[in-house]
Protein backbone atom coordinates (compact mmCIF):
# COMPACT_ATOMS: atom_id res chain seq x y z
CA UNK A 1 0.00 0.00 0.00
CA UNK A 2 0.93 4.05 -0.45
CA UNK A 3 2.87 5.30 2.36
CA UNK A 4 2.11 9.41 3.44
CA UNK A 5 3.67 11.69 5.59
CA UNK A 6 2.73 15.06 6.44
CA UNK A 7 4.86 17.66 7.46
CA UNK A 8 3.41 20.60 9.54
CA UNK A 9 0.03 19.50 11.77
CA UNK A 10 -2.18 22.95 11.48
CA UNK A 11 -5.54 22.86 11.33
CA UNK A 12 -4.71 21.52 7.16
CA UNK A 13 -2.22 19.08 8.37
CA UNK A 14 -4.05 17.58 11.05
CA UNK A 15 -7.03 17.33 9.06
CA UNK A 16 -5.18 15.11 6.05
CA UNK A 17 -3.96 12.76 9.05
CA UNK A 18 -6.88 12.43 9.79
CA UNK A 19 -8.59 11.58 7.03
CA UNK A 20 -5.84 9.33 5.46
CA UNK A 21 -5.99 7.69 8.72
CA UNK A 22 -9.81 6.77 9.05
CA UNK A 23 -9.11 5.52 5.29
CA UNK A 24 -6.77 2.50 6.68
CA UNK A 25 -3.72 4.53 5.41
CA UNK A 26 -0.13 4.69 6.41
CA UNK A 27 0.92 7.98 7.64
CA UNK A 28 4.09 9.67 9.05
CA UNK A 29 3.17 12.80 10.74
CA UNK A 30 5.96 15.24 11.31
CA UNK A 31 6.27 18.80 13.24
CA UNK A 32 8.69 21.06 14.80
CA UNK A 33 6.46 21.36 18.06
CA UNK A 34 5.74 18.39 20.36
CA UNK A 35 2.33 19.17 21.42
CA UNK A 36 1.29 19.28 17.88
CA UNK A 37 3.10 15.79 17.84
CA UNK A 38 1.81 14.42 20.60
CA UNK A 39 -2.03 15.23 19.35
CA UNK A 40 -1.16 13.56 16.32
CA UNK A 41 0.70 10.17 17.41
CA UNK A 42 -3.29 9.52 19.21
CA UNK A 43 -4.26 9.11 15.65
CA UNK A 44 -1.37 7.39 13.92
CA UNK A 45 1.56 5.70 15.37
CA UNK A 46 4.56 7.19 13.15
CA UNK A 47 4.66 10.76 14.91
CA UNK A 48 7.85 12.55 15.16
CA UNK A 49 9.20 15.86 16.13
CA UNK A 50 11.51 16.70 13.94
CA UNK A 51 12.68 20.19 11.97
CA UNK A 52 11.88 19.32 8.33
CA UNK A 53 14.55 21.16 6.92
CA UNK A 54 16.76 19.22 8.17
CA UNK A 55 17.43 16.78 5.33
CA UNK A 56 19.53 13.60 7.85
CA UNK A 57 16.22 13.49 10.14
CA UNK A 58 13.68 13.33 7.45
CA UNK A 59 16.17 10.40 5.86
CA UNK A 60 16.68 8.86 9.47
CA UNK A 61 12.58 8.73 9.61
CA UNK A 62 12.70 6.61 6.02
CA UNK A 63 10.86 9.95 4.17
CA UNK A 64 12.25 9.14 1.40
CA UNK A 65 10.29 6.07 0.94
CA UNK A 66 7.24 7.71 0.80
CA UNK A 67 5.32 7.78 -1.84
CA UNK A 68 3.08 10.58 -0.98
CA UNK A 69 4.43 13.58 1.18
CA UNK A 70 1.90 16.83 1.79
CA UNK A 71 3.88 19.85 3.34
CA UNK A 72 1.09 22.04 5.43
CA UNK A 73 3.34 24.67 6.60
CA UNK A 74 1.69 28.03 5.93
CA UNK A 75 3.02 30.96 7.52
CA UNK A 76 6.90 30.23 7.14
CA UNK A 77 7.10 30.38 3.60
CA UNK A 78 10.61 29.70 3.66
CA UNK A 79 10.53 26.48 5.40
CA UNK A 80 7.65 25.26 3.11
CA UNK A 81 9.90 26.18 0.41
CA UNK A 82 13.18 24.64 1.93
CA UNK A 83 11.15 21.62 2.44
CA UNK A 84 9.70 21.06 -1.15
CA UNK A 85 13.10 21.40 -2.27
CA UNK A 86 14.66 18.48 0.20
CA UNK A 87 11.02 16.59 -0.95
CA UNK A 88 11.67 16.59 -4.43
CA UNK A 89 15.42 16.28 -4.56
CA UNK A 90 15.05 13.23 -2.68
CA UNK A 91 12.90 11.63 -5.21
CA UNK A 92 9.70 11.85 -3.67
CA UNK A 93 7.12 11.06 -6.19
CA UNK A 94 3.96 13.21 -5.47
CA UNK A 95 4.44 15.89 -3.44
CA UNK A 96 1.53 18.24 -2.20
CA UNK A 97 1.43 21.88 -0.53
CA UNK A 98 0.06 24.42 0.42
CA UNK A 99 0.57 27.88 -0.11
CA UNK A 100 0.16 30.77 1.83
CA UNK A 101 -0.40 32.99 -1.54
CA UNK A 102 -0.18 33.25 -5.18
CA UNK A 103 3.56 34.05 -5.67
CA UNK A 104 4.24 31.21 -2.93
CA UNK A 105 2.13 28.69 -4.46
CA UNK A 106 4.13 29.71 -8.26
CA UNK A 107 7.67 28.68 -6.47
CA UNK A 108 6.62 25.59 -5.22
CA UNK A 109 5.21 24.84 -8.58
CA UNK A 110 8.47 25.46 -10.19
CA UNK A 111 10.28 23.30 -7.92
CA UNK A 112 7.77 19.98 -8.91
CA UNK A 113 5.32 20.35 -6.14
CA UNK A 114 2.38 18.55 -8.25
CA UNK A 115 -0.68 20.43 -6.68
CA UNK A 116 -0.79 23.86 -4.49
CA UNK A 117 -3.56 24.01 -2.23
CA UNK A 118 -4.72 27.31 -1.69
CA UNK A 119 -7.79 26.67 1.80
CA UNK A 120 -9.16 29.82 1.70
CA UNK A 121 -9.34 30.64 -1.91
CA UNK A 122 -10.58 26.94 -2.86
CA UNK A 123 -13.28 26.75 -0.07
CA UNK A 124 -14.34 30.37 -1.04
CA UNK A 125 -14.90 29.50 -4.66
CA UNK A 126 -16.58 26.30 -3.70
CA UNK A 127 -19.21 28.29 -1.25
CA UNK A 128 -20.36 31.00 -3.01
CA UNK A 129 -20.62 28.14 -6.12
CA UNK A 130 -23.18 26.30 -3.55
CA UNK A 131 -24.74 29.34 -2.58
CA UNK A 132 -25.15 30.07 -6.47
CA UNK A 133 -25.94 26.70 -8.14
CA UNK A 134 -29.57 25.58 -7.96
CA UNK A 135 -29.14 23.13 -10.00
CA UNK A 136 -28.85 19.42 -9.05
CA UNK A 137 -25.04 19.91 -9.95
CA UNK A 138 -23.02 22.20 -11.75
CA UNK A 139 -20.45 20.38 -13.19
CA UNK A 140 -19.13 17.22 -11.81
CA UNK A 141 -15.54 16.02 -13.58
CA UNK A 142 -15.84 12.26 -13.31
CA UNK A 143 -12.43 11.81 -14.82
CA UNK A 144 -10.27 14.17 -17.15
CA UNK A 145 -13.27 12.83 -20.27
CA UNK A 146 -16.25 12.29 -18.47
CA UNK A 147 -18.62 14.66 -16.58
CA UNK A 148 -21.92 14.97 -14.71
CA UNK A 149 -23.79 17.91 -15.93
CA UNK A 150 -27.06 19.29 -16.44
CA UNK A 151 -28.68 20.63 -19.71
CA UNK A 152 -31.61 22.13 -21.21
CA UNK A 153 -33.54 19.42 -22.59
CA UNK A 154 -32.57 19.90 -26.54
CA UNK A 155 -36.42 20.90 -28.69
CA UNK A 156 -35.70 17.62 -30.45
CA UNK A 157 -36.67 15.85 -26.97
CA UNK A 158 -39.75 17.53 -26.53
CA UNK A 159 -42.91 15.31 -26.54
CA UNK A 160 -40.99 12.08 -26.99
CA UNK A 161 -40.45 9.48 -24.16
CA UNK A 162 -36.85 8.70 -23.22
CA UNK A 163 -36.74 5.17 -25.76
CA UNK A 164 -37.20 7.05 -28.50
CA UNK A 165 -35.08 9.15 -28.01
CA UNK A 166 -32.29 6.38 -27.28
CA UNK A 167 -30.11 8.59 -25.89
CA UNK A 168 -27.07 6.24 -25.36
CA UNK A 169 -26.70 4.35 -28.83
CA UNK A 170 -28.09 8.24 -30.60
CA UNK A 171 -25.86 10.35 -28.48
CA UNK A 172 -23.52 8.70 -26.21
CA UNK A 173 -24.70 9.79 -23.13
CA UNK A 174 -27.02 8.50 -19.99
CA UNK A 175 -29.82 10.83 -19.25
CA UNK A 176 -29.78 9.36 -14.84
CA UNK A 177 -32.25 12.52 -13.53
CA UNK A 178 -34.95 14.86 -15.30
CA UNK A 179 -35.54 18.35 -12.76
CA UNK A 180 -38.60 19.96 -13.53
CA UNK A 181 -40.03 23.43 -12.71
CA UNK A 182 -43.98 23.82 -11.41
CA UNK A 183 -45.35 26.42 -10.23
CA UNK A 184 -46.63 26.33 -6.48
CA UNK A 185 -48.92 29.32 -4.51
CA UNK A 186 -47.33 28.98 -0.81
CA UNK A 187 -49.57 30.25 2.27
CA UNK A 188 -48.64 33.75 1.78
CA UNK A 189 -50.19 33.66 -1.97
CA UNK A 190 -47.36 34.20 -3.50
CA UNK A 191 -46.68 32.10 -6.90
CA UNK A 192 -43.01 30.39 -5.99
CA UNK A 193 -40.84 27.63 -8.00
CA UNK A 194 -40.66 24.51 -7.00
CA UNK A 195 -38.26 22.28 -8.42
CA UNK A 196 -39.06 17.87 -8.94
CA UNK A 197 -36.03 15.34 -9.60
CA UNK A 198 -37.21 12.02 -11.63
CA UNK A 199 -34.28 10.14 -10.56
CA UNK A 200 -33.29 6.65 -12.78
CA UNK A 201 -36.05 8.00 -15.15
CA UNK A 202 -37.96 5.52 -17.16
CA UNK A 203 -37.96 4.70 -20.30
CA UNK A 204 -41.44 5.56 -20.93
CA UNK A 205 -40.95 8.90 -19.10
CA UNK A 206 -41.85 11.87 -21.83
CA UNK A 207 -39.71 14.81 -21.77
CA UNK A 208 -41.17 18.46 -20.92
CA UNK A 209 -40.24 21.68 -22.23
CA UNK A 210 -37.73 23.64 -20.08
CA UNK A 211 -36.60 20.31 -18.58
CA UNK A 212 -33.33 20.33 -17.14
CA UNK A 213 -31.46 17.15 -17.61
CA UNK A 214 -28.74 15.58 -15.55
CA UNK A 215 -26.46 13.73 -17.86
CA UNK A 216 -23.05 11.85 -18.00
CA UNK A 217 -21.31 11.02 -20.49
CA UNK A 218 -17.78 11.73 -22.23
CA UNK A 219 -16.91 15.35 -22.78
CA UNK A 220 -17.07 15.67 -26.23
CA UNK A 221 -20.87 14.20 -26.39
CA UNK A 222 -21.79 16.54 -23.55
CA UNK A 223 -20.74 19.31 -25.97
CA UNK A 224 -22.53 17.90 -28.67
CA UNK A 225 -25.78 17.43 -26.83
CA UNK A 226 -25.69 21.15 -25.81
CA UNK A 227 -25.65 22.20 -29.40
CA UNK A 228 -28.50 20.16 -30.54
CA UNK A 229 -32.05 22.32 -31.33
CA UNK B 1 -31.98 38.26 -8.08
CA UNK B 2 -30.73 37.69 -4.84
CA UNK B 3 -28.45 40.06 -3.12
CA UNK B 4 -25.46 39.00 -1.41
CA UNK B 5 -23.39 40.46 1.27
CA UNK B 6 -19.68 39.52 2.05
CA UNK B 7 -18.19 40.79 5.37
CA UNK B 8 -14.43 40.31 5.67
CA UNK B 9 -12.44 40.71 2.46
CA UNK B 10 -9.54 38.18 3.40
CA UNK B 11 -8.31 35.58 1.08
CA UNK B 12 -11.53 33.80 1.86
CA UNK B 13 -14.08 36.41 1.69
CA UNK B 14 -12.17 37.93 -1.32
CA UNK B 15 -12.65 34.92 -3.13
CA UNK B 16 -16.36 34.98 -2.35
CA UNK B 17 -16.85 38.15 -3.66
CA UNK B 18 -14.76 37.72 -6.63
CA UNK B 19 -16.84 33.90 -7.57
CA UNK B 20 -20.45 36.33 -6.98
CA UNK B 21 -19.63 38.49 -9.34
CA UNK B 22 -18.02 36.08 -11.57
CA UNK B 23 -21.53 34.58 -11.77
CA UNK B 24 -23.22 37.78 -12.00
CA UNK B 25 -24.28 37.90 -9.13
CA UNK B 26 -25.05 41.29 -7.10
CA UNK B 27 -22.79 41.83 -4.19
CA UNK B 28 -22.11 44.24 -1.46
CA UNK B 29 -18.35 43.85 0.02
CA UNK B 30 -17.80 45.30 3.64
CA UNK B 31 -14.46 45.28 5.26
CA UNK B 32 -12.94 47.64 8.27
CA UNK B 33 -9.75 48.34 6.04
CA UNK B 34 -9.83 50.78 3.37
CA UNK B 35 -6.95 49.20 1.64
CA UNK B 36 -9.53 46.18 1.74
CA UNK B 37 -12.70 47.89 0.46
CA UNK B 38 -10.23 49.86 -2.23
CA UNK B 39 -9.07 45.96 -3.64
CA UNK B 40 -13.00 44.52 -3.71
CA UNK B 41 -14.40 48.02 -5.54
CA UNK B 42 -12.57 46.78 -8.77
CA UNK B 43 -14.58 43.89 -8.95
CA UNK B 44 -17.66 44.72 -7.39
CA UNK B 45 -19.55 48.27 -7.97
CA UNK B 46 -20.75 48.42 -3.90
CA UNK B 47 -17.47 48.42 -1.86
CA UNK B 48 -17.83 50.27 2.03
CA UNK B 49 -15.11 50.56 4.49
CA UNK B 50 -17.22 49.65 7.51
CA UNK B 51 -17.14 48.55 11.01
CA UNK B 52 -19.73 45.28 10.20
CA UNK B 53 -19.83 45.57 14.37
CA UNK B 54 -21.78 49.06 14.26
CA UNK B 55 -25.38 47.78 13.38
CA UNK B 56 -26.86 51.56 12.19
CA UNK B 57 -23.71 51.41 9.59
CA UNK B 58 -24.74 47.98 8.41
CA UNK B 59 -28.42 49.46 8.23
CA UNK B 60 -27.80 52.89 6.08
CA UNK B 61 -26.11 50.60 3.33
CA UNK B 62 -29.01 48.66 3.46
CA UNK B 63 -27.86 44.91 4.63
CA UNK B 64 -31.13 44.29 5.91
CA UNK B 65 -32.52 43.60 2.62
CA UNK B 66 -29.71 41.06 1.52
CA UNK B 67 -30.55 37.41 1.16
CA UNK B 68 -27.16 35.85 2.25
CA UNK B 69 -24.77 37.08 4.14
CA UNK B 70 -21.10 35.65 4.22
CA UNK B 71 -18.90 36.45 7.18
CA UNK B 72 -15.73 35.71 6.48
CA UNK B 73 -13.94 37.55 9.45
CA UNK B 74 -11.11 35.10 10.84
CA UNK B 75 -9.11 36.04 13.55
CA UNK B 76 -11.14 38.21 15.75
CA UNK B 77 -13.64 35.77 17.06
CA UNK B 78 -15.78 38.22 19.34
CA UNK B 79 -16.23 40.31 15.93
CA UNK B 80 -17.37 37.49 14.07
CA UNK B 81 -20.02 36.09 16.58
CA UNK B 82 -21.07 39.78 17.30
CA UNK B 83 -21.57 40.45 13.62
CA UNK B 84 -23.95 36.79 12.99
CA UNK B 85 -25.88 38.01 15.83
CA UNK B 86 -26.59 41.43 14.49
CA UNK B 87 -27.30 39.96 11.64
CA UNK B 88 -29.88 37.11 12.06
CA UNK B 89 -31.74 40.13 14.52
CA UNK B 90 -31.95 41.75 11.16
CA UNK B 91 -33.84 38.76 9.81
CA UNK B 92 -31.44 38.15 7.06
CA UNK B 93 -32.75 34.90 5.94
CA UNK B 94 -29.15 33.06 5.15
CA UNK B 95 -25.84 33.65 7.48
CA UNK B 96 -22.79 31.69 6.57
CA UNK B 97 -20.04 32.36 8.03
CA UNK B 98 -16.09 31.15 8.54
CA UNK B 99 -14.82 29.81 11.69
CA UNK B 100 -11.66 29.66 13.47
CA UNK B 101 -11.95 26.41 15.11
CA UNK B 102 -15.27 24.27 16.34
CA UNK B 103 -15.77 26.21 19.56
CA UNK B 104 -16.44 29.00 17.46
CA UNK B 105 -18.72 27.26 14.70
CA UNK B 106 -20.32 25.82 17.52
CA UNK B 107 -21.40 29.53 19.05
CA UNK B 108 -22.26 30.47 15.47
CA UNK B 109 -24.62 27.62 14.89
CA UNK B 110 -25.96 28.51 18.13
CA UNK B 111 -26.95 31.91 17.04
CA UNK B 112 -28.62 30.54 13.89
CA UNK B 113 -25.32 30.48 10.92
CA UNK B 114 -26.83 27.93 8.60
CA UNK B 115 -23.65 26.72 7.49
CA UNK B 116 -20.27 27.45 9.18
CA UNK B 117 -17.44 27.10 7.19
CA UNK B 118 -14.06 25.90 8.38
CA UNK B 119 -11.18 25.98 5.11
CA UNK B 120 -8.36 24.42 6.44
CA UNK B 121 -10.08 21.25 7.84
CA UNK B 122 -12.59 20.94 5.00
CA UNK B 123 -9.83 21.17 2.30
CA UNK B 124 -7.54 18.91 4.19
CA UNK B 125 -10.57 15.82 4.21
CA UNK B 126 -10.90 16.84 0.70
CA UNK B 127 -6.90 16.66 -0.41
CA UNK B 128 -6.54 13.16 1.33
CA UNK B 129 -9.86 11.75 0.11
CA UNK B 130 -8.11 13.07 -3.58
CA UNK B 131 -5.02 10.89 -2.72
CA UNK B 132 -6.40 8.04 -1.89
CA UNK B 133 -9.40 7.45 -3.93
CA UNK B 134 -8.38 5.51 -7.31
CA UNK B 135 -11.41 4.89 -7.74
CA UNK B 136 -13.55 7.23 -10.60
CA UNK B 137 -15.30 8.38 -7.98
CA UNK B 138 -14.91 8.04 -4.08
CA UNK B 139 -18.74 9.01 -3.48
CA UNK B 140 -20.35 12.00 -4.60
CA UNK B 141 -24.09 13.59 -2.99
CA UNK B 142 -26.01 14.96 -5.87
CA UNK B 143 -28.34 15.78 -3.21
CA UNK B 144 -28.93 14.78 0.41
CA UNK B 145 -30.98 11.72 -0.79
CA UNK B 146 -28.78 11.12 -3.87
CA UNK B 147 -25.52 9.24 -4.68
CA UNK B 148 -23.15 8.40 -7.53
CA UNK B 149 -20.63 5.98 -6.11
CA UNK B 150 -18.44 3.08 -7.00
CA UNK B 151 -19.63 -0.21 -5.98
CA UNK B 152 -18.44 -4.17 -6.73
CA UNK B 153 -20.11 -5.89 -8.63
CA UNK B 154 -23.00 -8.56 -6.49
CA UNK B 155 -21.78 -12.21 -7.03
CA UNK B 156 -25.21 -12.38 -8.88
CA UNK B 157 -25.15 -9.86 -10.96
CA UNK B 158 -22.02 -11.15 -12.63
CA UNK B 159 -22.42 -13.69 -16.04
CA UNK B 160 -25.85 -11.60 -16.91
CA UNK B 161 -26.39 -8.77 -19.16
CA UNK B 162 -27.33 -5.21 -18.40
CA UNK B 163 -30.81 -6.06 -19.86
CA UNK B 164 -30.90 -9.12 -17.73
CA UNK B 165 -29.97 -7.55 -14.44
CA UNK B 166 -32.41 -4.48 -15.16
CA UNK B 167 -31.31 -2.88 -12.09
CA UNK B 168 -33.26 0.66 -12.52
CA UNK B 169 -36.58 -1.43 -12.51
CA UNK B 170 -35.44 -3.90 -9.77
CA UNK B 171 -32.68 -1.92 -7.83
CA UNK B 172 -33.74 1.46 -8.44
CA UNK B 173 -30.15 2.22 -9.20
CA UNK B 174 -28.73 3.30 -12.89
CA UNK B 175 -25.03 2.05 -13.65
CA UNK B 176 -23.76 4.70 -15.55
CA UNK B 177 -20.34 2.96 -15.47
CA UNK B 178 -18.44 -0.43 -15.55
CA UNK B 179 -14.55 -0.15 -14.35
CA UNK B 180 -12.98 -3.52 -15.13
CA UNK B 181 -9.15 -4.57 -14.08
CA UNK B 182 -6.90 -6.15 -17.01
CA UNK B 183 -3.25 -7.14 -16.23
CA UNK B 184 -0.84 -6.18 -18.94
CA UNK B 185 3.07 -6.90 -18.84
CA UNK B 186 5.11 -3.60 -19.39
CA UNK B 187 8.32 -2.98 -20.98
CA UNK B 188 10.25 -4.29 -18.31
CA UNK B 189 8.26 -7.13 -18.52
CA UNK B 190 6.69 -6.32 -15.08
CA UNK B 191 2.66 -7.76 -15.29
CA UNK B 192 0.83 -4.32 -13.60
CA UNK B 193 -3.06 -3.87 -13.65
CA UNK B 194 -4.71 -1.94 -15.64
CA UNK B 195 -8.26 -0.04 -15.48
CA UNK B 196 -10.62 -0.17 -18.74
CA UNK B 197 -13.30 1.97 -18.58
CA UNK B 198 -17.03 0.55 -20.34
CA UNK B 199 -18.60 4.24 -19.66
CA UNK B 200 -22.56 4.32 -21.15
CA UNK B 201 -22.44 0.20 -21.12
CA UNK B 202 -25.20 -0.91 -23.55
CA UNK B 203 -27.71 -3.19 -22.17
CA UNK B 204 -26.02 -6.20 -24.06
CA UNK B 205 -23.04 -5.61 -22.03
CA UNK B 206 -21.76 -8.71 -19.13
CA UNK B 207 -20.77 -7.99 -15.72
CA UNK B 208 -17.62 -9.99 -15.19
CA UNK B 209 -16.52 -10.96 -11.27
CA UNK B 210 -14.74 -7.82 -10.08
CA UNK B 211 -16.40 -5.55 -11.80
CA UNK B 212 -16.58 -1.90 -10.23
CA UNK B 213 -20.09 -0.04 -10.67
CA UNK B 214 -20.13 3.33 -10.95
CA UNK B 215 -23.88 3.48 -9.94
CA UNK B 216 -26.35 6.54 -9.50
CA UNK B 217 -29.25 6.35 -7.26
CA UNK B 218 -30.76 6.92 -3.80
CA UNK B 219 -28.70 6.72 -0.98
CA UNK B 220 -31.16 3.76 0.14
CA UNK B 221 -31.14 2.08 -2.29
CA UNK B 222 -27.24 2.10 -2.83
CA UNK B 223 -26.94 0.60 0.19
CA UNK B 224 -29.43 -2.37 -0.25
CA UNK B 225 -27.18 -2.68 -3.63
CA UNK B 226 -24.40 -3.16 -1.81
CA UNK B 227 -25.72 -5.64 0.61
CA UNK B 228 -26.82 -7.25 -2.19
CA UNK B 229 -24.89 -11.47 -2.58
N1 LIG C 1 10.50 23.47 9.61
C1 LIG C 1 9.39 22.89 10.08
N2 LIG C 1 9.42 21.57 10.34
C2 LIG C 1 8.31 20.94 10.82
N3 LIG C 1 7.16 21.54 11.08
C3 LIG C 1 7.07 22.87 10.84
C4 LIG C 1 8.18 23.60 10.33
N4 LIG C 1 7.80 24.90 10.21
C5 LIG C 1 6.51 24.98 10.60
N5 LIG C 1 6.07 23.76 10.99
C6 LIG C 1 4.75 23.41 11.50
O1 LIG C 1 3.77 23.54 10.50
C7 LIG C 1 2.51 23.70 11.17
C8 LIG C 1 1.61 24.61 10.36
O2 LIG C 1 2.21 25.83 10.18
P1 LIG C 1 1.44 27.19 10.42
O3 LIG C 1 0.67 27.12 11.67
O4 LIG C 1 2.39 28.28 10.15
O5 LIG C 1 0.47 27.17 9.21
P2 LIG C 1 -1.00 27.59 9.14
O6 LIG C 1 -1.23 27.79 7.70
O7 LIG C 1 -1.28 28.74 10.04
O8 LIG C 1 -1.71 26.29 9.67
P3 LIG C 1 -3.24 25.87 9.48
O9 LIG C 1 -3.17 24.59 8.73
O10 LIG C 1 -3.80 25.70 10.86
O11 LIG C 1 -3.92 26.99 8.75
C9 LIG C 1 2.81 24.23 12.55
O12 LIG C 1 2.31 23.30 13.49
C10 LIG C 1 4.31 24.35 12.60
O13 LIG C 1 4.86 23.96 13.84
N1 LIG D 1 -15.53 44.32 12.65
C1 LIG D 1 -15.14 44.14 11.39
N2 LIG D 1 -15.83 44.75 10.39
C2 LIG D 1 -15.46 44.60 9.10
N3 LIG D 1 -14.41 43.84 8.70
C3 LIG D 1 -13.70 43.20 9.66
C4 LIG D 1 -14.01 43.33 11.04
N4 LIG D 1 -13.12 42.58 11.73
C5 LIG D 1 -12.29 42.03 10.85
N5 LIG D 1 -12.61 42.42 9.60
C6 LIG D 1 -11.94 42.04 8.36
O1 LIG D 1 -12.10 40.66 8.07
C7 LIG D 1 -11.04 40.29 7.18
C8 LIG D 1 -10.63 38.86 7.45
O2 LIG D 1 -10.24 38.73 8.77
P1 LIG D 1 -8.90 38.00 9.18
O3 LIG D 1 -7.79 38.43 8.29
O4 LIG D 1 -8.79 38.07 10.63
O5 LIG D 1 -9.30 36.54 8.85
P2 LIG D 1 -8.45 35.42 8.21
O6 LIG D 1 -9.17 34.19 8.59
O7 LIG D 1 -7.03 35.53 8.61
O8 LIG D 1 -8.61 35.76 6.67
P3 LIG D 1 -8.37 34.79 5.43
O9 LIG D 1 -9.69 34.70 4.78
O10 LIG D 1 -7.33 35.48 4.60
O11 LIG D 1 -7.86 33.50 5.99
C9 LIG D 1 -9.93 41.30 7.38
O12 LIG D 1 -9.70 41.95 6.15
C10 LIG D 1 -10.45 42.25 8.43
O13 LIG D 1 -10.11 43.59 8.18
Amino acid sequence: GRQFAVIGLGQFGMSVVKTLVAEGCDVIAIDIIDEKVKDASEITAHAVVIDATEEKALRMMGISNVDVAIICIGQNVQDSILVALILKEMGINTVIAKALNELHGKVLEKIGVSKVVYPEIDMGVRIARGLISSKIVEQIEISSKHSIVEVLAPISFVGKTLRKIDARVKYGINIIAIKRQYAKVDDQGNIIQKDIFDITPAAEDIIAKDDMLLVFGNNDNIIKLRSLK
